[in-house]
C-alpha cells in the first residue's frame, strides 16, 4: 500500500 | 504511529529549533550552510504540498506547518537579517549538481506519473542528499561548533529512527515504501561519518575539528 495523495509520514 | 516514528519526529524538530535558536541567541550564522537550509526548505515546500489537498491528522498537519515555517524563518535569518555574519565563501557546494539530477530522477522513479506525487518524490529524494553542503564546510573550514554538531546530530537521529519506523510498519502494517527506504538508507550513510567523529569526540567534551 503505497502512493496516497497524502503522506502520512513526515 | 510507533516509538520510532514518535522520537524520529521531535528529534527531527529538536535539530530544526536548535538550529534556529543557535542563530538567534549568537546572532550569527557562521559555520551554518545557507544552501543546505534553502534545499530544505524547498524540500518541505515541495513535499507538504498535500497540507492543500488532504487532510490526515491534527498532528502531520501542525508538524507540518512548524517544519515549513522554521525552514523559512532559518533561511530569512541567514540570509537576511544576519546576512553579515554568513560565511559564503566557505558555502561553496554546487547545489545545482544536486537539484538537477535529483529533479531528473524523481521524473523517471516515481509511483505515479503527477504532478504532486513527482515533487513528493522530488522532495524525498533532494532530503537525502540536503546535507552535503553543510558537511562539505564543515570539511572545508576542518571544524564546527559544538551547537551545531548538536544539530546534525539530532537530524540524522531522526532519519536513522525512520529506518526502524519502516522495519516496524513492514512487519506490522505490511506497509512499504521503496522510494522512501532506499532515499532514507542514502540518507542515513551519509551521517555515518558524522556519527562517528560526535560519539568520539563532541561526546568526550572536545570540540569537532578535522585534520588538516
Amino acid at each position: 500500500e503505497f502512493n496516497i495523495y497524502g503522506h502520512d509520514e513526515l | 504511529m510507533n516509538i520510532f516514528r514518535g522520537i524520529a519526529d521531535f528529534s527531527h524538530l529538536a535539530a530544526i529549533i536548535i538550529l534556529l535558536h543557535k542563530i538567534w541567541k549568537s546572532r550569527s550564522c557562521a559555520g551554518i550552510s545557507g544552501k543546505s537550509q534553502i534545499l530544505f526548505a524547498i524540500v518541505f515546500t515541495t513535499r507538504y504540498l498535500d497540507l492543500l489537498t488532504s487532510f490526515i491528522s491534527l498532528y502531520n498537519t501542525s508538524m507540518k506547518v512548524i517544519y515549513i515555517s522554521c525552514s523559512y524563518a532559518t533561511v530569512y535569518l541567514i540570509y537576511m537579517k544576519f546576512r553579515a555574519t554568513y560565511d559564503g565563501n566557505h558555502d561553496s557546494f554546487r547545489v545545482e549538481f544536486l537539484v538537477v539530477p535529483v529533479g531528473g530522477l524523481a521524473v523517471l522513479i516515481n509511483h505515479d506519473f503527477a504532478l504532486l506525487e513527482i515533487l513528493w518524490t522530488f522532495s524525498i529524494y533532494l532530503e537525502s542528499v540536503a546535507i552535503l553542503p553543510q558537511l562539505f564546510m564543515i570539511s572545508k573550514t576542518g571544524e564546527a561548533e559544538t551547537i551545531t554538531t548538536h544539530y546534525l546530530f539530532c537530524l540524522g537521529l531522526y532519519r536513522a529512527l525512520y529506518l526502524f519506523n519502516w522495519i516496524w510498519r513492514f512487519y506490522f502494517e505490511g506497509f512499504f515504501d521503496m522510494i522512501a527506504i532506499v532515499a532514507g538508507l542514502v540518507q542515513t550513510v551519509l551521517y555515518c561519518d558524522f556519527f562517528y567523529l560526535y560519539v568520539t569526540k563532541v561526546l568526550k567534551g572536545k570540540k569537532l575539528s578535522l585534520p588538516a
